[in-house]
């Protein structure tokens, strides 16, 4: 016998917040578009982020998941980072729909393929829109990867890869461009979870600088994050 | 699953980023939990471009690392807080605080066994005050560093706090549930009140120690179970 009834969720439009251009870092080029992962035609389902700084000026770092069965892009990304020591890191390439998690060995290849893909048109990218190349770093696996939704099932990867190869028609780093890479993250999110700020820092010449920090998040259920700086060494690929 | 990514403008060192990070992940992304169960593909990036000017942040500069890791640290927090409220079938944002440990880990330990006991979860939903159900899941813990001592732990509910550090002027007084292992007196009214507000906060004073730690979740509802039980692979 139930005592009450079923509730509708609180209102979530509050938590959209509209953030100036300003907010957001600088050195960074986005895009996020639709390429038929998921099911809605107007759901972005792919996303890039990219440095346009020099190689050694930029620095990446990252945490995983613990689980055993750490999907390919996780471990992908690991090494990527690993072999990279954290510097030159291009950028992310990321999908939504398909989790590539229990793909066993093509699952590992589909990631090194985005990765390769995505480092191919963003090195391009950047020397296009900077006056200077990109440090004269043409390595295509500067690239990280996520992918999140369902598990167990392959990439459409020819869908993401020709995806990945249109996406710098539409770069850009309005707060549009931010917001349509928000959305690429999103499974059954409800709305997108994007946030910007400016900080100081004194640094030890006593100079005090204003700095900028923008993030997005994804993720509704499957929550319970306890996240390290390395892959587990088993993989589930053995299970 | 969990995903993020951060971006920055900074110019810091790789060795300094992920320490940031690591300190940063401790305290947003690795203290929530909406349902209980750890992803295959839980990855937060951040990426610094190093655009803003050239003066590199290192841990040997130990203010302005401290300066930035707190300000990641702070989006961080904002960005994991976002993913709770949006948990599936979500009706309630729920803080747990943890206060009176021995070691920090002993809090964050306690903190997210309260955060992902189903039937706390579902008193939650119902707007029950029910420390009792709080009092059995942290009393089942076996692997903290000092033993639980029931006649030194307080329970009380308490109204979510603005992000200025004080609770809405209309909003409910704490509720002391239980104190130094003593049931105090409840008014339902008052609990009643309280519970029904869409943000609350459960507060353990564990009285061995003086480390504290906190943890977000949110309640376990009818639609939690409609959309999984909906969502095919």
């Amino acid at each position: 016998n139930l005592t009450f009834e079923m509730r509708p969720p609180p209102p979530k439009a509050h938590l959209h917040k509209t953030l100036p251009d300003s907010a957001f870092p600088k050195g960074f080029l986005l895009s996020g578009t639709h390429v038929g992962i998921k099911k809605s035609k107007s759901a972005e389902d792919l996303g890039l982020i990219l440095t346009t700084s020099p190689a050694e000026r930029t620095s990446a770092a990252a945490v995983f998941t613990q689980n055993s069965f750490a999907a390919a892009p996780v471990r992908v990304s690991a090494n990527v980072l690993a072999a990279r020591s954290g510097r030159g890191v291009r950028g992310v390439v990321v999908n939504s729909g398909c989790a590539n998690a229990v793909t066993g060995q093509k699952g590992e290849e589909d990631a090194w393929a985005m990765v390769r893909a995505a480092g191919e048109v963003g090195n391009a990218a950047v020397a296009s829109t900077t006056s200077s190349s990109p440090a004269g770093d043409n390595d295509e696996a500067n690239m990280l990867v996520m992918s999140t939704g369902v598990i167990g099932v392959r990439l459409p990867i020819d869908k993401i890869l020709s995806g990945i190869q249109a996406l710098p028609s539409s770069l850009g780093s309005s707060p549009a461009h931010w917001d349509s890479v928000a959305r690429a993250f999103l499974t059954t999110d409800t709305f997108p979870k994007l946030r910007a700020r400016t900080f100081a820092v004194t640094h030890a010449d006593g100079t005090q600088r204003e700095y900028r920090l923008a993030g997005m998040s994804k993720g509704a259920g499957m929550i319970h994050p306890r996240m390290g700086a390395s892959v587990p060494t088993a993989t589930g690929l053995h299970a | 699953t969990l995903l993020s990514a951060i971006m920055t403008d900074v110019h810091v060192a790789p060795k300094a980023l992920q320490s940031a990070l690591n300190y940063a992940c401790a305290r947003s992304f690795n203290a929530i939990s909406v349902d209980g169960d750890m992803s295959t593909n839980d990855t937060v990036v951040v990426l610094a471009s190093g655009a803003a000017d050239a003066l590199e942040i290192d841990e040997k500069d130990n203010e302005s690392f401290i300066q930035f890791r707190d300000a990641l640290t702070d989006v961080a927090k904002e960005l994991a807080q976002l993913v709770v409220r949006d948990g599936e079938g979500a009706t309630k944002f729920v803080t747990v605080t943890v206060k009176g440990t021995k070691t920090y880990d002993d809090a964050h330990t306690i903190a997210s066994r309260i955060s992902t006991s189903a039937l706390v979860k579902t008193a939650l939903y119902g707007e029950d005050a029910n420390w009792g159900r709080i009092l059995a899941s942290l009393g089942s813990l076996q692997e903290l560093s000092a033993p639980i001592d029931p006649s030194r732990v307080s329970v009380s509910f308490i109204p979510a706090q603005q992000q200025n550090g004080t609770a809405p002027s209309d909003s409910p007084k704490p509720l002391l549930l239980l104190h130094n292992g003593e049931p105090q007196p409840l008014d339902e009214a008052h609990a009643s009140s309280l519970l029904s507000q869409t943000d609350i906060e459960i507060l353990l004073d564990i009285g061995l120690g003086e480390e504290s730690a906190q943890y977000w979740t949110c309640d376990f509802s009818y639609e939690y179970v409609r959309i999984n039980g909906d969502y095919r692979s």
